[in-house]
């Protein structure tokens, strides 16, 4: 996280917030709903407290306006600059501005109004851009599902060290960013894609080319709007051109790189007994077509071509795969299955039936 | 004559590469009074401060990453204090 320049802060915990004119693109309810929810973000982390007015002046204004808006910097028209607003202090200071050329809602479709103000308040109450790529207050905008939104660890601590923590007994914590080189990194799950490995982690892919040194870091729903963080387990099936993610109980389906029409679909569709509530983990061996599903320490086989399960499972994982007991994330690869459980990582060797080697989890990425 | 797509492009792009570097990393503008030595060129080191703030590779040159990087939606406060 970056202070503003000097150190600017509202001398006052308890602030005041005015909404000065709303969009004609979204429902004032809706409007006043990212707002609210926009300010909960820093004063579930913080001591502060707003409080809405309706006809005086407060300390935050917000207002949509257009290009040339009288504060020496114009808007610039659709997309480029979404928003500004001013540090604390009098008059605009603590003032946040939207472009009302700019297609706002309150889902996914548009630039979403709850993500932009709550940037959009982290300057209004004394944080710069940081150069994390996962906080809050990193400049460019990335879609976050607003029902799924965790202030970020690295924002947290930006404003508590100006405001000092919440009087919750509870101290809320975020999600970190993680980092391909983090000894301690562990991921949800992993697969193949047409030749790269993609590693999810929470609302992130860590994307790795064979070909390539650096590993890139996404967010998952830069490629994908439609899919939720937290992806507990996917597999490449190579014959078919497609990728299955799996979460809780639904699956998607990536048919190249698209998600195929239709989905989500229930994992019940492939023949698991309601028991299951999630996939742990799997893989598909693309010599015999069979798919291998892991939750806890079972073990279903699915075989492609019938679509169906095959009899005789689930199995204990101990049975037939060395001393691997639970795994989070599974693939394959020129014929081995690495199996990843914690920030270590089994490379198995399926025809010997036989664990070959042990390595760390971020192997993969040249560190 | 018409303007050739890719000279048309590049100036695009160069415009592109300004503005931005004007509105979040302090660029000056041509047109404002400043002393500015003719051999020094502050757009190339304008640009590294900026591909080191999003972890870019630092070439002082707009390349593809770059320029992609410019063109994604922001936040119009500065990325450095002024």
């Amino acid at each position: 996280y970056v202070f503003t320049e000097g150190n600017p802060k509202w001398k006052r915990n308890n602030l005041t917030y005015r909404i000065v004119n709303y969009t004609p693109l979204m429902r004032r309810a809706d409007v006043d709903e990212a707002i609210q929810k926009a300010l909960s973000v820093w004063s579930n982390v913080t001591p502060l407290t707003f409080q809405k007015i309706e006809d005086k002046m407060a300390d935050i204004m917000i207002s949509f306006v257009v290009r040339d808006h009288q504060d020496n910097s114009p808007f610039d028209g659709p997309n480029g600059q979404l928003a500004h607003a001013f540090q604390p202090g009098e008059a605009i200071g603590g003032d946040v501005h939207l472009d009302n050329e700019e297609y706002w809602t309150k889902d996914g479709r548009g630039y979403n109004l709850f993500i932009v103000i709550a940037h959009e308040l982290g300057h209004s109450l004394g944080l710069s851009h940081s150069t994390d790529p996962g906080a809050l207050m990193y400049p460019t905008y990335a879609y976050t599902d607003p029902k799924e939104f965790h202030l970020p660890q690295d924002d947290i601590d930006g404003i508590q060290a100006i405001y000092g923590q919440s009087n919750a007994p509870v101290q809320p914590t975020g999600p970190t960013t993680p980092q391909a080189c983090d000894p301690s990194l562990t991921f949800d799950a992993v697969t193949t894609l047409r030749g790269e490995m993609m590693f999810f982690k929470g609302r992130y892919i860590l994307r790795k080319h064979p070909q390539r040194i650096e590993t890139e870091l996404n967010f998952i729903s830069l490629f994908w709007p439609k899919l939720p963080s937290g992806i507990q387990a996917a597999y490449e099936n190579i014959e078919r051109d497609e990728v299955l993610l799996f979460k809780e109980d639904k699956y998607w389906v990536l048919r190249g790189y698209d998600i195929a029409p239709g989905y989500p679909k229930s994992i019940y569709r492939l023949g698991f007994p309601k028991t299951v509530k999630r996939v742990n983990a799997a893989y598909s061996d693309e010599n015999t077509g069979k798919t291998y599903f892991f939750v806890a320490d079972r073990y279903w086989r699915y075989d492609e071509n019938k679509r169906s399960m095959d009899h005789g499972y689930p199995r204990k994982i101990l049975s037939d795969f060395g001393k691997i007991g639970r795994v989070d994330a599974a693939f394959q690869k020129d014929g081995y299955v690495y199996f990843f459980h914690g920030t270590t990582q089994f490379q198995f060797d399926p025809r010997g039936k036989r664990i070959v080697r042990q390595m760390k989890s971020n192997s993969w990425f040249d560190c | 004559f018409p303007v050739a797509p890719e000279a048309e492009e590049e100036r695009k792009n160069i415009a592109l590469v300004e503005t931005y570097l004007q509105n979040f990393y302090n660029l000056q503008k041509d047109d404002q009074p400043h002393v500015r030595l003719k051999s020094v060129n502050p757009l190339p080191e304008k640009l590294k401060e900026m591909q080191e703030f999003f972890g870019l590779k630092v070439t002082g040159k707009p390349d593809l990453e770059t320029l992609e990087m410019m063109k994604k939606p922001r936040c119009g406060v500065p990325d450095i204090g002024k």
